[in-house]
């Protein structure tokens, strides 16, 4: 399940958007025992100015991303604008049954996007 | 059916050789397991009282639980229960050596483990040991070789944790497909022999190739 985004284009401002990943649509349910699913999300939105500044709380902007949004906004569409991409992720573990008849719990990291960034 | 590709490719991304087939019987999840799924994974640690501090999440490639280096922890059933003889109940003679066989087929070559722990219980064939004698409990690997450990058991009804030296069955070399242990569990005062009913082994291990931080440190 996906955050709908109006008429395919990405609305707004460069941020995370809601991704949840379902096991049971993967067809994994049979074999992983918890979690059910997890949030993944993923990033999208502009990195015109002023996005690519970040905004209270957020990580800083790469000085790089804030010339290449500057840049686009005097001479537009020489070398396009910075990317939305995830700035921070945090992990995710999950316990399942494998082909040994062993009960698992394996550790991912940087699996969940919990912010995003231009970058 | 096959997995589609993308699916495959996933798998793969988590690990995983194939996509397991999922518990052939009915197979209970050990509390420990659950404990430690839920105390491990953020975002089932976000839905509980420690949401307060999202900071809490866990170091990346550590079990804090067991306080040891790890990002996989499998709890591998013994795969010799069924065939275990009824054991001689007389305290006369010396208690028989107990055999226990654990598949770790699916540990791949990279990983290293950092702990190896067996879980045991035992059950009294006849009458117990005088209150404070207890049981000493020696494991050693299967063949020639030496007592891997010599513990002492206080009492049979809470489960017993033996804690394996790693060092001594992983040396520098990868983890073997399968380990077979003898137990040995010898009451200290005249008593009848104790039988083991349950034994699984608790194997916490790295995988580096799954242990990469990608953020900076913050300046």
């Amino acid at each position: 399940e996906a955050e709908p985004t109006a008429g395919g284009v990405p609305g707004g401002a460069c941020r995370a958007r809601r991704l949840y990943v379902s096991f049971r649509e993967v067809g994994w349910h049979r074999w992983v025992i918890a979690p059910r699913g997890f949030l993944a999300n993923y990033c999208q939105g502009h990195c015109a100015l002023p996005a690519a500044l970040p905004g209270p709380g957020a990580p800083p902007a790469l000085n790089h991303a804030v010339l290449r949004a500057l840049m686009h906004a005097a001479v537009p569409g020489n070398g396009g604008l910075p990317c939305c991409v995830p700035a921070r992720l945090s992990p995710i573990s999950v316990l399942f049954f494998d082909n040994s008849d062993n009960v698992v719990l394996r550790h991912y990291e940087d699996m969940v996007v919990d912010e995003c960034g231009c970058r | 059916p096959e997995p589609p590709r993308p699916a495959i490719a996933l798998l793969q991304a988590l690990g995983l050789r194939d996509a397991p087939r999922g518990a052939p019987k009915a197979r209970p999840v050990p509390p420990l397991m659950w404990r430690l799924f839920r105390r491990r994974d953020p975002q089932e640690a976000r839905a509980g009282p420690r949401r307060k501090s999202p900071g809490a999440t866990p170091r990346p490639c550590h079990v804090e639980e067991l306080g040891v280096a790890g990002n996989i922890v499998r709890h591998i059933p013994d795969r010799s229960a069924p065939a275990r003889p009824p054991e001689p109940s007389s305290a006369s003679e010396p208690c028989p050596e107990q055999t226990v066989d654990f598949d770790l087929s699916a540990v791949e070559p990279l990983e290293h483990a950092s702990l190896a722990r067996l879980e045991l219980r035992f059950e009294a064939a006849g009458p117990g040991v005088a209150p404070g004698s207890g049981w000493e409990l020696s494991v050693a690997r299967a063949g020639p070789g030496p007592v891997l450990l010599r513990q002492e058991v206080r009492a049979l009804g809470p489960p017993v944790h033996a804690e394996l030296p790693v060092a001594a069955w992983a040396p520098h070399a990868p983890t073997p497909r399968s380990l077979s242990l003898v137990l040995v569990l010898r009451p200290r005062a005249p008593a009848a022999c104790a039988r083991l009913v349950e034994a699984a082994l608790l194997l916490v291990t790295l995988d580096p190739r799954l242990c990469h931080p990608l953020a900076r440190p913050r300046r």
